[in-house]
């Protein structure tokens, strides 16, 4: 539901704050 | 003289001292070295010069180099403490330092607060705001009505901007994300704290055997 949403919360699920990533081999 | 070949061919950059890495961060010396193996083999991965340009992080991120990116790019320009659009060895680790399980919840929330200041103006604009919800909706197929993506925007607003000035400063930000931990989740990898298992293979480098 967007009314529940936080915007930031939203945001910071991108794939793009993914740095786990970065340590896969 | 060909910028191709210069670029693919330039000898890797003398990296910063460990110990000095050491001493300005949470890692260890031993962390620092492991640190270096990764930082090698992405900043190798495609221009072979030691420094990390952005398709390879993009690369390391996505596997995909020609992927855009909204977010990667602010974490990418904010680890590019240089501004010369490539991430150094130093730079790669004082800006992993803010990732660390270790570091205080203060330096997360400066750093958050960096990334989505997109502009740089001190403060978090409701465009803005609106922008990394478009962009975050785009990267994950979502499809919102402009009116619903308003409302979420608005309600986060009424969340986080205290006085009612239409902008999230720093200040009203640490309120906001201090009540919100769960946000800050992405600003710690727990990876960091086993880096010299992830990496053992430093101890080829390094040599300094601490």
């Amino acid at each position: 539901k967007p009314e529940s949403m936080n915007a930031f919360a939203l945001i910071s699920r991108s794939q793009g704050f993914n740095l786990g990533n970065l340590f896969e081999k | 003289m060909g910028c191709a070949s210069s670029k693919q061919f330039k000898r890797a950059p003398h990296h910063e001292d460990a110990s000095i890495l050491a001493k300005e961060t949470t890692f260890s010396v031993n962390e620092v070295e492991a640190l270096y193996v990764l930082f090698e083999k992405i900043s190798y991965s495609i221009f072979k010069d030691g420094l990390i340009h952005k398709e390879e992080f993009q690369l390391a991120l996505f596997k995909n180099s020609n992927r855009k990116n909204l977010f990667a790019d602010r974490i990418f320009d904010l680890f590019d403490l240089k501004r010369n659009g490539v991430i150094e060895f130093g730079e790669f680790v004082r800006s992993l330092h803010i990732f660390h399980p270790d570091t205080p919840m203060e330096d997360k929330i400066a750093f958050a607060f960096r990334l989505y200041d997109l502009r740089g103006t001190g403060s978090i604009e409701r465009e803005e705001l609106k922008e990394m919800v478009l962009a975050i909706l785009n990267e994950s197929d979502l499809l919102l009505s402009d009116d619903a993506v308003e409302q979420i925007v608005d309600q986060t607003f009424q969340q986080a901007d205290l006085n009612g000035d239409g902008r999230i400063d720093v200040d009203e930000w640490k309120a906001f994300a201090s009540k919100n931990p769960a946000l800050l989740k992405n600003m710690t990898l727990p990876y960091l704290k086993d880096i010299t298992m992830a990496f053992p293979s430093f101890v080829l480098y390094s040599g300094s055997g601490d």
